[in-house]
């Protein structure tokens, strides 16, 4: 089913490009398999910001291979959406602009799906329907519900 | 939306009965300080779920159990319950499967305990076989090792992980 | 030299301790050996933040580990001090509470030895007796002196 | 204090010569965005003090070099050198030992640069040898493998580290 394989990458390597330029306002991605033609190998990830040359995944900077890392997670779900997301500090990376990016895209999943994330950003926080906030007193955790304007 | 209710009785540190609501579609937004229990709210979804001690930040099961801390009592049992909606049936066949019973609520529960010494797993507050909570999920198109859920520390996995693990996940796909 | 490692061991526990309570306004922290008596096995590291039962190092939060890490690590600068100390975005799985605690420790090292902090997190940076800023412009960085108030 | 100066051209996403001033006691903060260029300032200073290339986020030496942007010409090479306060006379020893010349400046420089084909070190503008660097350093009370200097996302290490590792910090400081 090399077929199947290819089509599915290819797919993916879209959708992975389409979100990566969103998070990045620019710049390129793509998929391709470590060694052409095989699809025992490996799956490489190429990852280019705007404005600069392609270089290997591991030159790029924490909050570039965050974004990076979200483009391909979303990716995935655009494959095989799920009804839930549960995303705990993936922003810890990022500073406030790339932050309220990912808030954003976020924002075009909430129609269809539950995403419930975990944030130290009160941007972030803003862009909800509902906020709980949680405490410890004396080592017992309490939700409450809370109202952000 | 598919997710209703997580309620947390015990585990971790959610010593007394709390009920968190998701029913919304949308947005939720979890906040807090450091070490309040934010991370142990994704534990006791993914718990139920299945997930193993140590991708819980456990050593074993039993430590799942609110120890009391610096001065109060542990509790005896961790329990935590996850309701679905099932306002257009999709969980009436494993219902009807389970049960037998002719029930179809608009609601259905899932849960998983704990004690020192026991664990388990629970369908509608039934004692249920692990496999009952995999084909909910499964209807629920929800699974602990699929990258819905991310836990804290954990977003650049994909990028840190091996190119033919990486591969694997297109075999999975296709 | 078995006296001379618990010395060293000693000494270094009971500077973790008093630096992870000025951190956690409380709790308590020790070093000891995995296997009593014997200074090959392992270094184990007890952190109890305050109001909590004693519990495995995996299951404290993500804030706690970074908080419990930068106090062995600055308990090894009180042992062997340094001139210069770099630190990049140490704080980022730090609340705001928390990340202010961590520069005020800082600021008390910052009268012997030079602090180089790299934060996204602006209060960070206004305790700084200096502070620069770099931009990116068409793959190339720069760097300015800025004057924060 | 005993930094003065971070002097980077040609290195990472530093083409031009940039110079950073260091010298105030006290703390110097870095702010920036995403990918602007601020990691890559620790790495040139531990790039100078004889770091790896793996430790330096590239597989090789030569990704070290400025490769030119999106569309603009790479570098032929990557210098970085570091100015440390020599009033004190602290680092004179070396100085007489390396140039032989008598001279006792107020500064000394250490260098590291780096082509598509050849590695060096400096001391004072000149080749050195590798050993050179490590006693500077050594003089210095600076090295690398130490604890006080804290890359992006390793800060957690030493609670990640196995117990036996870190039981080996107490035999190098003991
Ligand atoms: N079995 C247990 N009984 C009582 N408390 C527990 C238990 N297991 C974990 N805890 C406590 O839960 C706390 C960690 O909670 P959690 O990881 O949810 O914090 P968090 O809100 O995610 O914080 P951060 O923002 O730092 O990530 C720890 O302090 C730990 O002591
Ligand atoms: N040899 C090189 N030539 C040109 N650019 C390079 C080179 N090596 C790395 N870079 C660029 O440097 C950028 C990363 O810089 P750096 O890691 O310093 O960012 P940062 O300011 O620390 O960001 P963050 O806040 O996300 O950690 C990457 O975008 C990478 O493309
Ligand atoms: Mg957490
Ligand atoms: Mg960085």
């Amino acid at each position: 089913k090399k077929e199947k394989f290819y089509s599915t990458m290819e797919e993916l390597s879209e959708y992975f490009e389409e979100i990566f330029q969103k998070l990045f306002d620019g710049g390129s991605a793509h998929l391709e398999l470590s060694r052409e033609g095989d699809i025992e190998s490996g799956l490489l990830i190429k990852a280019n910001p705007p404005g600069k040359e392609l270089i290997v995944l591991d030159s790029l900077s924490g909050g570039e291979k965050t974004l990076t890392a979200i483009a391909f997670i979303f990716a995935l779900q655009e494959m095989n959406p799920a009804p839930v997301y549960v995303m705990d500090e993936i922003d810890a990376a990022l500073d406030q602009r790339r932050s309220t990016k990912v808030a954003d895209l976020l924002d075009e999943y909430s129609s269809d799906a539950q995403l419930i994330l975990i944030s130290h950003n009160e941007e972030t926080a803003k862009h909800a329907e509902q906020v709980f906030g949680v405490t410890m007193d004396n080592g017992q955790s309490e939700v409450l519900s809370i109202k952000l304007n | 939306s598919i997710l209703n209710n997580l309620i947390l009785r015990g585990f971790k540190s959610f010593n007394k009965k709390t009920t968190i609501p998701f029913q919304k579609q949308g947005m939720t937004a979890i906040i807090g300080e450091n070490g309040s229990g934010k991370s142990n709210i994704v534990d006791g979804l993914t718990f139920v779920m299945g997930q193993r001690s140590s991708k819980l930040r456990a050593n074993k099961l039993s430590q799942l159990i609110y120890n009391g801390g610096e001065d109060g009592t542990p509790a005896d049992r961790a329990r935590v319950t996850v309701t679905l909606d099932n306002t257009d049936d999709r969980f009436s066949g494993i219902v009807s499967e389970v049960l037998e019973n002719g029930e179809n609520p608009d609601e259905i529960t899932i849960g998983r305990k704990v004690t020192q010494n026991s664990s388990a797993y629970k369908f509608m507050g039934k004692n249920c076989k692990r496999s009952v909570i995999d084909d909910v999920l499964d209807e629920a198109n929800m699974d602990p090792s699929r990258h819905h859920i991310v836990n804290q520390g954990k977003v650049t996995e994909i990028i840190n992980m091996s190119s033919t693990n990486r591969r694997e996940i297109i075999d999975r796909l296709a």
